[in-house]
């Protein structure tokens, strides 16, 4: 009897001690979280730093983490749980609900509230024709001028990444910075060579069409810039046009599903290039203009309103880390897929 | 998750654009920014 006693005890003690540590590590995070948040108001920023949590990380199986997760989250919630459910989520990370486009019943799964479209009017387009404005709601984390096409672009102090590595080495720019050094040195018969060594790859087909060329080659003299915008869990995760332009290719890297929380960026070296993400290039009237779509985690699925049929996050079938990234050229070549600024684009979806 | 835009834009370098027309943003860093504000003109 004593023994079943002692089982009794079991269960019940070894849930209270794991409760007790979760919450003893989740104030141990606020608690540094906070931290981080005093230094950065003092402008302080931190290096650098991988830390033992980072290499754990890299041994964990996040893609069926996060998979499990997107089947979680894709479970239907019973009409009368729904409002509960994500009222606990938008208080838990902030989100507004007042924006949400339908009632909250209305939402089957939380999956299908954290991709919500918003009411009419939520988002207002800057209406001047010279600005460039966010495709996302979020957080300022970089921006600049790069000095070329083999720039780097800091992660954090400390660590960097190239321009060329985050869109993929067979990227609309590295063409556009040959035909700038072209451009300068105005030598022709390297313009033929160049084109009989590229024939087949698809931007110099796209680059054939008279539109693009004149966009390319009206700008020879631009400076290259980028931005870097991070979105919070709360946030409202669907992509907007960031000006006119014209959508020429979809290049998806299947890559790694690293967190990307504040901590992540200052431990995990290479984030942005390691982690699975969808860039689109094409050429707007000041000409090259690409978007890079990063997923985490949480939130490793990115869906393209232009090509609804694209999967991001499937099952890994070979354990290579990196496998080559996979390009679509849309139709037709060298026009490809026209947006508005502000138009709706893609979304993140968790899972 | 993240969103990272690279973008050629006139920049006050090459000699033909005047300052006026090099591309300037409009943010910090840090700040909270939503959907269709500008980041630059």
């Amino acid at each position: 009897s004593s023994n079943s006693q002692g089982n009794a005890f079991l269960v019940p003690g070894a849930t209270v001690a794991t409760l007790l540590m979760l919450g003893v590590l989740h104030a141990r995070r606020l608690y540094d979280d906070k931290k981080v948040e005093e230094a950065r108001e003092k402008g302080i920023e931190f290096e650098f730093r991988p830390d033992v949590k980072a290499t754990f990380l890299r041994m964990l199986p996040l893609r069926s983490i996060s998979r499990v997760w997107g089947f979680l989250t894709n479970l239907e919630v019973p009409v009368w749980l729904r409002p509960h459910v994500y009222r606990a989520w938008a208080r838990a990370y902030h989100s507004n609900l007042e924006e949400a486009a339908l009632p909250l019943e209305e939402y089957a799964s939380l999956r299908d509230f954290f991709v919500r479209t918003l009411r009419e009017g939520c988002r207002p387009i800057d209406p001047d024709p010279y600005s460039l404005v966010s495709p996302v709601d979020g957080t300022i984390l970089r921006f600049g001028e790069l000095e070329d096409a083999g720039a780097m672009i800091e992660q954090v102090k400390g660590f960097s990444y190239s321009v060329t590595s985050l869109l993929g080495s067979h990227s609309l720019l590295s063409m556009i910075a040959e035909k700038n050094t072209q451009h300068k040195s105005s030598n022709i018969e390297q313009e033929s060579t160049q084109r009989e060594k590229s024939k087949k790859s698809w931007w110099w087909i796209s680059l054939a069409s008279p539109k693009v060329r004149e966009t390319v080659s009206e700008c020879p003299m631009k400076g290259l810039y980028y931005c870097v915008i991070y979105l919070k869990p709360g946030d409202y995760h669907r992509i907007h046009s960031p000006v006119d332009w014209n959508v020429l290719v979809r290049r998806h890297f299947s890559g790694r599903l690293f967190p990307l929380n504040e901590r992540a960026t200052r431990t995990i070296r290479s984030l942005y290039v390691e982690n699975e993400r969808v860039v689109l290039e094409g050429l707007w009237q000041q000409g090259f203009m690409a978007i890079a779509a990063i997923g985490a985690t949480n939130i490793g699925s990115i869906e393209l309103f232009i090509e609804p049929e694209l999967r991001t996050n499937r099952p890994r079938k070979k354990l290579l880390p990196t496998e080559p990234p996979e390009d679509r050229v849309y139709e037709p070549e060298g026009v490809g897929v026209m947006l508005k600024k502000g138009d709706g684009l893609a979304a993140f979806n968790m899972g | 998750s993240t969103v990272v835009l690279v973008f050629q834009a006139p920049t006050s370098k090459s000699p033909k654009n005047t300052d006026a027309s090099k591309f300037r943003f409009s943010i910090r860093r840090g700040d909270r920014i939503r959907v269709g504000q500008a980041l630059g003109r």
